[in-house]
């Protein structure tokens, strides 16, 4: 089965 | 302060409807370009971001950036109260703690001009920064058809697999007691009359959530055709362009598979 994944892990603060 | 004329509330209803799902409360970032929301769902697995240019305004000004903090329930009762051909003109000063909405109609019998007022909320929601990306694949298809795909797959599992190759794009879902999948082929005739493109630098798998995919497609009634952005491991890109502006949608892919 598959995690789902975070937003956060890719897209950082500006 | 703020004054924006919009020449038919179905435009906000509609955007709202394709945000409120996701998203409770959200800044209306407001400067003299236009207005933006970037907001996150609670679980930090879609962003949307819709942007509305000043020129899709009929009368547009704003004099200072002003984030106008709204509770998106809210604002769709308020919108509810609106015919979908209103006039309708949003109004906050600058210390943003009331947006007045007024709703004009002209009706066979009489002009009717009706305000609502709504208050606005201290938001602090963290701005994520969107890197550029060059994407793998792009898939530009009509919405409708998107909105069934994801539709009649989320009756089967509750994820797809989304495969771009030279073959064309495959939607493909494993549910416990059925599968499916459909293939949508790059066809001559349809790109000749731009029904759709696919353009693929190198092929892409990728695994999202339907729930989330189902919820994007209710922006299917801003626009008739929405772009696909895909790279492999990186999130997806579904947007949706119409006359006034934008609405995308970023989603964080399944990862593990």
């Amino acid at each position: 089965p598959s995690a789902q994944g975070s937003l956060k892990d890719f897209f950082g603060k500006p | 302060m703020l004054e924006a004329k919009l020449s038919e509330a179905a435009l906000l209803k509609r955007l709202l409807d394709a945000v409120k799902e996701l998203v409770s409360d959200a800044n209306f970032e407001c400067n003299e370009e236009g207005i933006q929301l970037q907001a996150m769902d609670n679980s930090h697995v879609a962003l949307v971001s819709v942007k509305l240019y000043a020129s899709g305004f009929k009368r547009y000004r704003c004099d200072r950036p002003l984030p106008l903090g709204v509770n998106l329930g809210s604002l769709t009762k308020v919108l509810k109260c609106a015919k979908d051909d209103d006039i309708c003109t949003l109004k906050a000063g600058d210390d943003a703690d009331i947006l007045s909405l007024t709703y004009e109609a002209k009706s066979a019998y009489a002009d009717r001009i009706a305000e609502y007022e709504m208050k606005l909320m201290d938001i602090d929601a963290d701005q994520l920064g969107i890197p550029d990306t060059d994407y793998d694949a792009s898939v530009t298809m009509p919405s409708s058809e998107f909105l069934r795909i994801v539709r009649d797959l989320s009756l089967l599992g509750e994820s797809v697999r989304i495969e771009v190759s030279k073959e064309g794009i495959r939607f493909v879902s494993d549910g416990e007691a059925a599968n499916g999948n459909i293939l949508i082929k790059q066809n001559a005739e349809a790109s000749g009359k731009k029904k759709g493109s696919i353009e693929m630098n190198s092929a892409v798998t990728l695994t999202f959530s339907l729930k989330y995919l189902v919820n994007f497609s209710k922006s299917s009634s801003l626009s008739k055709k929405v772009q696909l952005m895909m790279s492999n491991d990186v999130p997806l890109l579904v947007s949706y362009a119409f006359n006034q502006g934008h609405i995308r949608y970023y989603l964080a892919p399944k990862i593990g598979d």
